[in-house]
């Protein structure tokens, strides 16, 4: 299947939404 | 045999599943490979970038644990031991870095596992970092340690990711030689 492939910056982005809390 | 992490709509799924193991070594050796993997604690998992935000954020920064702590981002079903079959045949690259450097290097190269930057499949096995003194330690496992390819791309991908100096030596160890 396809790799999910995630860039630094993206992952940084998340790192404060409500869902990582 | 753990049950099956869950992620909720709005997550944002990994590639793969990941155990943090945390062990509290000492000076003294291990007597035996079975007294090592009952030091080892999963101290969480996660499948998604929000469920591994949420571990991380709960941790204290490396660079505030004591020597000869380790913490181990493996692979769901890979235990952090040389004698796990999916690190037999593997080996590491090794890294040391200062205590001023090693919390954002330890961030960086969990990033880069977590988003397949590696771009060398399953050949990854996990990331540990090592407190040790002066200097701390960051390993790449990875499962082949005859890949030559994949290990050269796992090398140049950890220099661009922690952005290292020429200066900064990387080193590969075949696990066979520590099971020596």
């Amino acid at each position: 299947g396809t790799r999910i492939i995630y860039e630094r910056a993206f992952l940084m982005n998340l790192k404060n939404s409500p869902l990582s809390r | 045999k753990l049950p099956a992490l869950e992620i909720s709509p709005g997550e944002h799924k990994l590639q793969y599943n990941y155990c943090l193991w945390y062990h509290k070594g000492s000076m003294t050796k291990f007597k035996s490979p079975n007294d090592y993997s009952k030091s080892l604690h999963c101290i969480g998992r996660c499948a998604s970038v929000e469920q591994f935000w949420s571990l991380y954020c709960h941790l204290v920064r490396p660079s505030t644990l004591k020597p000869y702590r380790e913490l181990h981002l493996f692979k769901s079903g890979i235990k952090p031991m040389w004698e796990d079959p999916s690190n037999v045949k593997g080996g590491k690259w090794v890294i040391r870095l200062r205590k001023t450097k090693i919390d954002r290097a330890w961030e960086n190269a969990c990033m880069a596992m977590l988003g397949e930057q590696f771009l060398v499949g399953p050949e990854i096995c996990g990331i540990v970092l090592s407190t040790r003194f002066p200097e701390d330690l960051l390993c790449v496992w990875n499962r082949t340690s005859t890949d030559q390819s994949s290990i050269n791309r796992i090398r140049d991908t950890l220099r661009r990711v922690l952005n290292l100096p020429p200066n900064v030596a990387v080193d590969y160890k075949p696990h066979c030689d520590c099971l020596k």
